[in-house]
């Protein structure tokens, strides 16, 4: 694993709780808000199975701590998308918090409604998107969510060893968790 | 015939897939010059690998420079250290990323 520079992270009492919020504006129309929400959700509680931080939808999306959205070329953060495939998403070390998916991808919550073979899984995608607002960089551990390439139609959601170590080491363990709990393989294809 | 939505409309959505040119640099290594390969060089920059010459723009030329690297990305990334842009190393860069940098001057690894 491996930490951005001054290996920032997010700074607030015990117990942590930070809060995302969706976009009203910047969001895509062909996947039920409430199915985006779910796979952001779990996402979400993915990371907090394993630290000791809470992360709950906020009403008011300019007063969440993560603000999250779909957006097309350049969107006024020096870093413009470059359409289909490419670069699929950003986020920015914390405590930053912006959380930006590029809108011209065909982002998928279900592959098997989702015929398209350019379809992203959405999921996948923010599970590795919040390793980088919680203050993970890229590892080059090809199993680990934080890898920073991602095939379409193929869902890597569940975190690895590198992943976990990582992010423990900024934040502390979640009391709950336990290492025999993580999946000896958690990556799937359905290309077939 | 009709077809079920989406297979109609989405199934050939790959027309603006950015890196899909990058093929043709495949074999490519220290000594080949190939028209479009400071693209090549750019991706390399974008994420970390090759550091930017101030008022100077990458050229076609596949040079000692570039090509460590190329070595430096098939170290980060697993693949198998040729320093050439074999198989392995342009399926990786034709590959949808994140567009967070890998090894830029701001990240530690542990």
């Amino acid at each position: 694993y491996a930490y951005f520079y001054g290996e920032p992270r997010w700074a607030r009492s015990s117990p942590m709780t930070l809060t995302y919020a969706l976009s009203p504006g910047y969001s895509i129309d062909y996947i039920a808000q409430s199915d985006i929400e779910s796979a952001f959700d779990r996402a979400f509680s993915r990371w907090s199975a394993v630290i000791p931080v809470n992360f709950t939808a906020a009403e008011d999306y300019w007063k969440a701590d993560i603000k999250i959205g779909f957006f097309s070329g350049d969107h006024g953060d020096g870093e413009p998308f470059d359409g289909v495939l490419g670069v699929l998403a950003h986020a920015f070390s914390p405590e930053n918090g912006r959380f930006h998916l590029d809108a011209a991808e065909r982002w998928a919550v279900d592959f098997a409604s989702e015929k398209s073979r350019v379809a992203v899984d959405l999921e996948s995608v923010a599970t590795h998107e919040i390793g980088h607002v919680l203050g993970l960089a890229h590892t080059p551990v090809k199993e680990a969510v934080m890898y920073p390439s991602l095939r379409p139609r193929t869902k890597k959601v569940d975190l690895k060893i590198d992943d976990v170590k990582g992010v423990q080491a900024l934040y502390g363990s979640n009391p709950n968790f336990k290492f025999s709990s993580l999946l000896q393989s958690d990556t799937s294809s359905s290309f077939g | 015939r009709t077809l079920p939505y989406p297979s109609t409309e989405l199934t050939d959505r790959t027309d603006n897939n950015t890196w899909r040119d990058f093929i043709k640099f495949l074999d490519a290594g220290r000594g080949s010059h190939v028209s479009g390969m400071s693209e090549l060089k750019k991706y390399f920059q974008r994420f970390g690998y090759l550091e930017q010459v101030p008022e100077s723009n990458p050229t076609d030329a596949f040079d000692d420079r570039f090509e460590s690297s190329v070595v430096d990305y098939q170290k980060t990334l697993g693949l198998p250290v040729t320093g050439k842009i074999d198989s392995d190393t342009v399926s990786q860069i034709m590959a949808p990323r994140c567009g967070v940098a890998d090894r830029a001057v701001h990240v530690t690894g542990r």
